[in-house]
């Protein structure tokens, strides 16, 4: 593995989007991981669409019927991959632009630009989770967002973080020894891409430790999964 | 969970400070967000948020010494609002992800050399 690692630098994430007031990261957070794996597939970075997951994606939970993807109202990653499966692909940004909020489904299948080959989840393991980063491109992850209210810059390391996931972002890279703290060492972090504006953050970026010491910090690694995207010329 | 361990209890001069000069920063807030409320009660209310969240990006600081915590556009919301607005995963794991979708685990990669 290399000690630091960035898709950013390799063309392979697109630009900051911003959810607003819709509990939809779910949405941006599965594009992220399908634009990536697209471009690994194809070399070509396509912008895709969110509200097609937000306004047609009502996959449940096959264990909770009851647990479904539910535009602003919530959403998982997998089961939006599922979706896509199914439906076909995601259309892009551009052909099915994101409002904001929940509405009816205008999915054209005609316009698809990336479609999903494969999916799969990821150990609970940093070392296994910086090899699928690198191999199958950012990785669509779970992480326990309270300290990202108030989230400003550097590296976030709280001494006491919960682990129960409630927001969901992308993993792009990591970093070997970015920040020197008061814990005397330099450490690791990883580099998490956001879906709150540019303005929020390191341009809209979080950085958050890991291992060896802190691994799972604010439950990062215990909700990590990757997906493949079809060579479509 | 975001707690410390040991609370402080006693008042410190910077916390002070800002509790003091609490309007001066909602004012800048308001202003640098381009935020607007319905009328004075609303107003009133998302003050008393902010100043609650001022405290909070405060005891993140202490706890989460090697980011910066402040003042974000979020500043007037409270942490359920904040939840549901900016939030939006359904709760799971890694292993009930295995059970509840037709995913597979990863097969696992050479991290060697």
């Amino acid at each position: 593995l290399p000690t630091d690692f960035d898709w950013r630098e390799h063309g392979a994430v697109g630009p900051v989007k911003d959810q607003g007031s819709c509990g939809s990261c779910w949405s941006f957070s599965t594009t992220g991981a399908l634009e990536g794996a697209h471009y690994l597939a194809t070399g070509k970075l396509e912008v895709l669409s969110e509200q097609q997951m937000v306004d047609c994606d009502h996959e449940c939970d096959p264990l909770e019927p009851r647990s479904c993807d539910a535009g602003c109202n919530g959403g998982l990653m997998t089961t939006a991959f599922s979706y896509l499966q199914k439906s076909g692909g995601l259309e892009s940004e551009k052909d099915y632009p994101y409002t904001g909020s929940d509405g009816t489904c205008k999915f054209d299948k005609s316009k698809i630009v990336a479609q999903v080959k494969n999916f799969s989840v990821v150990s609970v393991d940093e070392d296994q989770i910086a090899a699928n980063l690198v191999k199958h491109g950012p990785l669509a992850i779970g992480i326990n967002a309270v300290f990202m209210q108030t989230y400003i810059g550097g590296v976030s390391c709280p001494y006491i973080c919960g682990r129960h996931l409630d927001h969901g972002v992308l993993l792009v890279g990591y970093g070997s020894a970015g920040y020197a703290p008061i814990r005397f060492k330099e450490k690791p972090y990883w580099i998490i891409k956001n879906s709150w504006g540019e303005n929020w953050g390191e341009n809209g970026y979080y950085k958050i430790c890991r291992g060896p010491h802190v691994q799972n910090k604010c439950g990062v690694d215990s909700m990590v999964s990757t997906v493949t995207a079809i060579h479509t010329s | 969970a975001e707690d410390p361990l040991i609370e402080q209890v006693v008042g410190d001069a910077a916390g002070d400070e800002l509790e003091l000069n609490a309007e001066a920063h909602f004012a800048s807030f308001v202003r640098r967000f381009g935020k607007s409320y319905r009328d004075d009660g609303e107003r009133a209310h998302r003050m008393s948020v902010f100043k609650a969240n001022l405290r909070r990006a405060r005891r993140h600081q202490r706890l989460d010494p090697t980011a910066l915590h402040g003042v974000t556009r979020f500043s007037d919301l409270t942490p359920a609002e904040f939840r549901r607005q900016f939030l939006g995963l359904r709760r799971s794991s890694s292993r009930d992800l295995l059970k509840a979708s037709s995913a597979h685990e990863a097969p696992i990669l050479p991290t060697d050399g």
